[in-house]
């Protein structure tokens, strides 16, 4: 159990690096155990540059660089832990304009071996999407939806 | 495999029965605020078995039956997998699944290709296709947040979880 | 003090109604005391019908309705307690745009009695201003900031 | 009274002395992630006289001061109210903080046109011309978030904090 956990920790830890590298244009993210001789009881803290100067802990960062590195995070285990499809939720709310089309484009690149379904506000991803999917509610009470692959006529 | 379609009945705020169809590759969903676009995901959760009511955001899964103007005691998810080039079993899967009951006691009915089964034949079919409710596969709306609030241990413990 | 706190909470309640009418275009909202016999130990809850059809705790909610909920309730307590300036840092951040943009328009009305100051990564607020501030880091260290009043030639 | 000026020396992210004039009415304050918007208003809760570290994003005071390639042991913020019509004072008033001092103990000096003055004397002047540092004047980043997350105890105990 010990192993396995510092077994996992590693991977993340590598897998962690590259997807920020990739998100933020260059920056570096450290995953940290307090004391990695007791796996079992340490705690886990998360360090990043986002552009390239001193270290700074999670806490310190401004939101949406916050929010991009614990997209990195869930990406690092999503890799270590493969599944067929992704469901994602506004994952994108705290960013500016650049970061949410890093992350478009990161997920367009994962989406050819695996299936992905992002939900988002923001009018810089839908330019990423294969298939768009339009939800309204227009009587006060019952969803309705309108679908439409990229490139067929517009039913927004 | 990936997935063909949803079918939602009566579920949350699809009071009207709606099919969706999914394709391969990216897919967008957007729309205003409280329209319904993460009762979708819940939808998802609720057919692949979720048993705790708090994930699908309701105090009780009878909660999830759609409260409208007309109120019938029962809702049904469909999930409809599809085999992609890389599988070896090249059959379409179906997964139902059914509330029914007021506002106490609700029961749960799951169909696998139409046969009834018991949530555990649903756990071993989404295992042996690599689909796990419990990592990262869904990010639930405030997901982010959660993970940024996290303490050290709660860190920690989640990737023993995960492990 | 029971007493302070009783008509500080009546006249919350009051303004939030009035707020949240105007925020969610026709929607209802209420904030509860689980006992108002007992003010000093009660709790304070708040439920809102965002279009008009039956009452939903806050939690059941969806994340846009939340915030513009929190917002309303926010808004209702500035008016009890103004001040000649507020600041506001990326209140908007879940909600879409034309839920933006009546939070917007409400803040603009509000500025003609009191300095308002609102931090926004949405292009649909920038039309509401009187003035912009363009703030950005150059160096990846020190932050520049640009100032342009509305009607000026743009520094963007 | 309304803000006129805020001048932000040495302070987290302006490493370079920075003055930003505000006009009455509506501004917006616009830019990319990181880059220092939600450090203005840390410097606004700095320069007003806020005593805990945490409401402006650091552990110790001292983490204020610019950490860049060449490092200072102190740093300072200004602001300048300016009177409104409806006002009966006329003239402006002008409010500078200072800390200095490396990492362990910092100390803070308060100028109030520029005589040197003790806390109490800053937050007199606010409550004369009605500003709060703890009601919801300020909204900072993720309030909106906590409010929608606090228990009805919490929420009762904020309006007593209010009333
Ligand atoms: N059992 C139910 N019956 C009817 N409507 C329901 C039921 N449960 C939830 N709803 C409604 O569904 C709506 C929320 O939908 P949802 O959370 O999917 O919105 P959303 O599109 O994700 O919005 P946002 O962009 O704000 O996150 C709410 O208005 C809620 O009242
Ligand atoms: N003492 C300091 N010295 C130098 N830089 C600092 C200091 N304290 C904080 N910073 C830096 O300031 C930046 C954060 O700025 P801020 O939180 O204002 O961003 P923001 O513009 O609000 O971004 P977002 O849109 O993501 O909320 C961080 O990159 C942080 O490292
Ligand atoms: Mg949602
Ligand atoms: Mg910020």
């Amino acid at each position: 159990k010990k192993n396995e956990l510092l077994t996992l920790f590693r991977k993340i830890r590598e897998n962690m690096k590259v997807i920020y590298r990739a998100l933020s244009g260059g920056g570096e993210v450290e995953l940290l155990m307090s004391d990695e001789s007791d796996p079992l009881n340490t705690e886990i803290h998360i360090r990043a540059s986002p552009k390239g100067n001193a270290f700074t802990k999670l806490s310190a960062l401004s939101g949406g660089e916050k929010s991009l590195t614990a997209m990195a995070f869930i990406m690092a285990v999503q890799n270590i832990k493969p599944s067929p499809f992704y469901y994602l939720d506004e994952v994108d709310m705290f960013l500016d304009g650049s970061n949410a089309e890093r992350i478009g484009s990161m997920l367009k690149a994962n989406s050819s071996y695996a299936q992905v379904m992002m939900i988002s506000l923001k009018k810089a991803l839908l330019k990423y999407a294969d298939s768009l999917i339009g939800v309204t509610m227009v009587d006060g009470e019952n969803t309705q939806v309108f679908q439409k692959k990229v490139g067929e006529a517009d039913p927004f | 495999m990936y997935v063909e379609s949803l079918e939602i009945d009566n579920f949350k705020s699809f009071g009207v029965k709606t099919k969706i169809l999914f394709d391969q590759g990216f897919t967008v969903i957007s729309g205003p605020n409280g329209s319904g676009k993460s009762n979708i995901g819940d939808a998802f959760l609720f057919v692949l078995g979720t048993r705790s009511s708090k994930t699908v955001r309701a105090d009780r899964l009878g909660d999830l039956i759609h409260n409208g103007k007309t109120r019938r005691n029962s809702c049904s998810v469909s999930i409809k997998f599809s085999p992609s080039e890389k599988d070896q079993i090249k059959e379409k899967v179906e997964i139902t699944r059914i509330i029914e009951g007021v506002n106490g006691d609700v029961k749960s009915t799951y169909y696998l290709n139409g046969n009834r089964v018991r949530h555990n034949d649903i756990e071993e079919f989404l295992q042996s296709i690599g689909l796990l409710l419990d990592s990262y596969g869904f990010v639930l709306q405030g997901d982010i947040n959660r993970i940024i609030e996290m303490s050290g241990i709660e860190r920690r413990k989640l990737l023993e979880s995960i492990a």
